[in-house]
């Protein structure tokens, strides 16, 4: 497995803060878990209509994804398992095989 | 160009590096490759210069790739534009126009040191890998440590941040290096393209504030023009704007710091795509990404030479 698998179950989840409430929510919620932010760079660019996409461990997705649904804040898993999706972009792949 | 070189796969810095020496021999009357300085863990930073050596002084445009280490779409661009610059110089009479009249300064790794640790540990990794004394994080945001409004709005004075400006502006090693060769060249150098993913946008400044370019009806015609030429390759919708507007606000960025510094036609670019594998974009599109942003960046560089 490349990166010795470390990504497994590892999620990334996708959100549209709605309004100030959730975006301060999510500014809070990111602080607290230390996520990996994929898009805005900044938890401080998070904003209403602010597309958010976010890694977060597999450790921490089940802490987040309570936390999102105790707030009402909707969500997409747009990737379910971050090694799979590693996996198939395949640089590391094809590049062994190469060597 | 390069015999068996592959340009839709992802490659290592090693083999980018490789690609890099090889040219330099065998295209010596197009690409000419030296280094810039050397990066933060002492690596050279690379840069190849692509054109006819026609006439003593030439315009020039800038293209770098990779500021951003998990961003390998943008190395991968670059290497396709090299590729197609020496495939089509004979053939296609608007990139023989470009490479008689224009020199193309070409990076396209950036941040080698991220990009490296982006292969062998972290595929996530954003900055360098610079070392703090007092935190035992690494790294600095390479497109916030431009001295451009430096750490403002948008940027993070926390170096376990990923938008580190860093202790101060051009403390990068590369960002100096890249920051003394445009300098150098600032009457030459007429346009300073940058490629980041992901969002499909096509930025010019600004990114630290909410304000209007002087030459904006210039840039922004540009703009317009590419991003239609970029969709008309396979139907792929780019926004296009003011960063600080159509993305957010940033402050020390290598596209405002570009401007500032005398570039009139500077741009960020935001490759594919918007979200489905963001960073992790299969290499199975890195041929029709770098077919239609092909399109975006020769007409730009068109629109340079029809002189606004």
């Amino acid at each position: 497995y490349s990166y010795n698998n470390r990504y497994s179950g590892d999620k990334v989840i996708r959100l549209v803060p709605e309004s100030e409430r959730e975006a301060q929510a999510l500014n809070a919620i990111f602080h607290q878990l230390k996520v990996d932010l994929w898009q805005p760079s900044s938890i401080f660019h998070i904003s209403v209509d602010t597309v958010t996409d976010v890694h977060v461990p597999r450790n921490r997705s089940q802490i987040l994804l309570s936390y999102l649904q105790q707030a009402n804040i909707k969500y997409k898993i747009i990737i379910s398992d971050l090694q799979k999706a590693v996996e198939k972009q395949s640089g590391l792949r094809s590049y062994r095989h190469r060597r | 160009s390069v015999p068996g070189y592959n340009y839709e796969v992802y490659h290592s810095l090693g083999e980018i590096q490789s690609w890099m020496y090889h040219l330099n021999k065998t295209h010596s009357n197009l690409i000419h490759m030296f280094s810039i300085g050397k990066s933060y863990e002492g690596r050279p930073l690379f840069v190849l210069k692509l054109g006819k050596r026609s006439r003593p002084y030439k315009r020039a445009v800038w293209i770098d790739c990779g500021i951003h280490a998990r961003e390998w779409i943008g190395p991968a661009f670059c290497q396709w534009f090299v590729k197609e610059a020496l495939h089509t110089y004979q053939s296609d009479p608007a990139m023989r126009r470009m490479l008689n009249q224009l020199y193309f300064y070409i990076m396209p790794v950036f941040n080698v040191d991220g990009y490296n640790f982006s292969w062998t540990n972290d595929r996530f990794w954003r900055k360098t890998r610079s070392k703090n004394s007092q935190f035992r994080c690494h790294g600095v945001d390479a497109n916030r440590n431009w001295k451009v409004k430096w750490c403002d709005e948008g940027a993070s004075l926390h170096p376990c941040d990923d938008t580190y400006c860093g202790p101060f502006p051009e403390s990068e090693p590369e960002v100096k290096a890249v920051a003394h060769f445009l300098r150098k060249r600032q009457k030459q150098i007429k346009a300073y393209l940058s490629f980041h993913a992901y969002a499909q946008m096509l930025l010019y400044p600004y990114s630290y504030k909410y304000a209007t370019i002087p030459n904006f009806s210039c840039v922004e015609s540009a703009a317009y023009n590419a991003v239609n030429a970029l969709q008309s390759a396979y139907g792929i919708r780019y926004r296009y704007g003011p960063a600080s507007s159509t993305l957010y606000v940033s402050s020390g960025s290598s596209m405002d710091w570009a401007y500032k510094n005398g570039i009139p036609y500077a741009f960020a670019f935001e490759l594919r795509d918007t979200g489905h594998f963001g960073f992790l974009l299969p290499e199975t599109l890195i041929k029709p990404t770098c077919t239609e942003t092909m399109l975006a960046v020769k007409n730009i560089t068109m629109h340079l030479l029809k002189k606004c």
